[in-house]
């Protein structure tokens, strides 16, 4: 069963004596809803990965930074939880951001869709669908409606951030122009 | 062209089939 787009998918794992670029590998791409199984199926599920790792699948030919000219002027959609949450849902949310991406589940709009990142940290895992710059408020809002109800998660959960407010950020969070 | 679409349902069935 053909998939709309390829995906590749990214593995981050943080060492400190290299540049932050060298750290982050592809790994393989898939176009089809087996190979994605097959793939799914035979890598550690991200509550396995040491802190500082991350998974991220992207359209193939997208790199999963924000300097990608694609990602450059977007934004992501971001789900936050503490370590305590982590068993019961990181899984899970991983795995339904997956099958909303290669499933194609915002319709029109997942032509905006750039792809996603799980990043597995100390204090707090991240889950992040990644967005190119969108033309209207509307189209951001009503992706991130799907993703949440996709998601199942209760209202407030998720917020917007601007790739270009997280890139210079300085110490102070980014802030959030939407929450859901 | 047409945008192929597959829910939920649909995929977490292919996951076990052989």
């Amino acid at each position: 069963h053909p998939l709309n787009s390829r995906w590749a998918l990214w593995f981050f794992k943080n060492d400190r004596s290299r540049a932050w670029r060298d750290n982050l590998q592809l790994v393989t791409t898939f176009d089809t809803v087996e190979d994605f199984w097959a793939l799914y199926n035979h890598i550690q599920l991200p509550s396995k990965l040491s802190s500082g790792c991350d998974y991220a699948v992207f359209k193939d030919g997208i790199q999963p930074m924000w300097e990608d000219s694609r990602n450059k002027k977007g934004g992501r959609w971001l789900v936050s939880f503490s370590r305590q949450g982590r068993y019961s849902e990181l899984d899970r949310l991983w795995l339904e951001t997956l099958l909303c991406l290669i499933g194609e589940s915002f319709e029109e709009q997942s032509r905006a869709v750039c792809g996603a990142v799980v990043n597995i940290r100390t204090k707090r895992d991240k889950i992040a669908l990644w967005m190119r710059e969108m033309e209207s408020q509307a189209a951001v809002l009503h992706i991130g409606r799907v993703y949440k109800e996709c998601l199942d998660l209760p209202t407030k959960t998720i917020g917007y951030q601007v790739h270009a407010d997280a890139a210079t950020r300085s110490n102070s969070p980014v802030k959030h122009k939407f929450v859901l | 062209g047409t945008r192929i679409i597959y829910d939920r349902k649909f995929l977490l069935e292919c996951k076990n089939s052989p």
